[in-house]
């Protein structure tokens, strides 16, 4: 393996991207997904995290554009040169360009996206060419089966030479300082005696389970008896917000997932589910629609959690003891399901309550205990109580 | 009149200088025309080049390194910056 001049490297542990320009060779979602699993070859050998964001600057700018594309190394058409990338820097260190002039796929067709992006972010990191011929970083394409594909020896000791490697223990969910509790708010009356009681003094019990939990741009909403509590990304606080408040027609969330290249989270209710953009927090027209729309049987009456899996651009849906898989792409449940929870995501428990993914990781709830999975191990990593999220 | 027929055609012989000024060009100097490309520049970066990708180091372009330099690739160069 190789590193360039003066060894640069990201000098911080969350590098974010944004993909500015998309090929109409595949679907978003698809070049979403590969992104971030070429991403992901990484982040398992090395202590970073990679968080794809989708308005203003990012650490690492990706596009794909034939020709001219705005830097002085124009690409020449079909064939030659198939990508680049900056080494590690400001402005434009670390940005990598795709030849819209090649044919983009997920398979030994045309050029494989997942390969070319992961040589392109090894140099985005900081690796020069390679000369071993089996190396990732090597200069020519070739093209490998990427079913299960790891970084090759050779350019995981060349990028943890600059990073290190991760420890098998995953990066600990950074403890929040004790905080004093915020101003509460006025208590709103129970308006009708079977309503169920505002979750407040819940929020610092070991006992405290969650009806649904999901990302929201970067923010973790938990839903629990028709209210949420709020923890921001930006700000220490928590806050609690009763759902009919922000969302008039929902009263109580049993499942949520935000899909968020689309920008959208969906908040599930009984048999119904509402669509709600992510930037404006507004229900989108045509919803609420039945869950029956998703491909789920009118048997079920009610959707117990849902997640949304980057990696694979799959939804899972959980409803008592078994699942589905919604694919993004193709907006329909794949074939074979359901299947059950134990089968597939052992250690976990035989039922999900409330399901998010953060940072490369989903955090299944069951009761009070949650667990955090690491998909690509199919493993869990750590067990968790729901409450620890709460600033308790 | 050369010696031996030559083993490349003129159009290889191009490609060689164009792919040779764009991956093992001094820094800055892709433009083949601004590099004024004499023999033995060309000759040094050819044998770097087939040094680089394992091949036999001649100096003179042949029918296995033009093959090399026809395979899709990255466009960063084989020579740190």
């Amino acid at each position: 393996y190789g590193h360039f001049p003066g060894k640069p490297k990201w000098g911080k542990r969350l590098i974010t991207y944004r993909i500015t320009q998309y090929t109409p060779d595949l679907t978003q979602s698809q070049v979403d997904a590969t992104i971030a699993k070429a991403f992901q070859l990484y982040s398992d050998v090395i202590p970073l995290v990679f968080k794809q964001v989708y308005t203003g600057s990012a650490d690492i700018m990706i596009l794909f554009k034939g020709g001219y594309h705005g830097d002085f190394y124009p690409f020449d058409g079909a064939g030659g040169v198939l990508a680049h990338a900056n080494s590690p820097g400001q402005g434009q260190g670390g940005d990598t360009h795709f030849d819209d002039d090649e044919t983009w796929t997920l398979t030994q067709r045309g050029v494989n996206l997942l390969l070319v992006a992961a040589h392109e972010f090894g140099h985005a990191l900081g690796l020069d060419h390679s000369r071993d011929r089996r190396a990732l970083m090597y200069p020519t394409y070739q093209y490998v089966n990427t079913n299960g594909y790891r970084l090759p020896d050779d350019d995981r000791r060349g990028v943890q030479a600059l990073y290190g490697s991760r420890s098998s223990v995953p990066t600990p969910v950074p403890k929040p300082k004790p905080r004093p509790e915020p101003e509460p708010e006025p208590e709103p009356e129970p308006e009708d005696p079977t309503e169920k009681p505002n979750p407040r003094n819940e929020q610092c019990n070991r006992g405290l389970v969650f009806d649904a939990a999901t990302s929201i741009r970067g923010d973790l909403f938990f839903f629990k008896n028709g209210y949420y509590w709020r923890k921001s990304s930006t700000s220490q606080g928590i806050s609690l917000t009763r759902v009919n408040t922000k969302w008039s027609r929902i009263n109580y969330v049993d499942a949520a997932f935000e899909v968020p290249h689309r920008d959208v989270v969906y908040l599930f209710e009984g048999s119904q589910y509402w669509g709600i953009k992510a930037h404006a927090k507004t229900i989108m027209s045509g919803y609420p629609k039945s869950i029956t729309h998703l491909g789920l049987p009118s048997s079920v009456s009610k959707v117990d959690a849902a997640v949304y899996v980057p990696t694979t651009g799959k939804t899972l849906i959980f409803v008592n003891n078994q699942y589905w898989s919604y694919d993004e792409s193709r907006n329909q449940m794949d074939y074979g399901y359901p299947r059950y929870i134990t089968w597939d995501f052992p250690g976990i428990g035989s039922k999900v309550d409330a399901a998010f993914e953060n940072y490369g990781y989903i955090y299944f709830s069951d009761g009070p205990r949650q667990s955090e999975y690491y998909m690509p191990y199919k493993r869990v990593m750590r067990v968790l109580l729901n409450y620890g999220w709460l600033n308790c | 009149a050369p010696t031996v027929a030559p083993t490349v055609s003129p159009e290889d012989k191009d490609l060689a200088q164009g792919y040779l000024s764009q991956f093992y060009g001094d820094v800055g100097m892709t433009n083949s025309s601004m590099r004024s490309i004499t023999n033995d520049s060309f000759n040094q970066d050819l044998q770097a080049m087939q040094a680089f990708f394992g091949l036999e180091v001649t100096g003179i372009l042949n029918k296995e390194t033009v093959e090399v330099m026809k395979a899709p690739r990255c466009g960063v160069s084989d020579i740190s910056r």
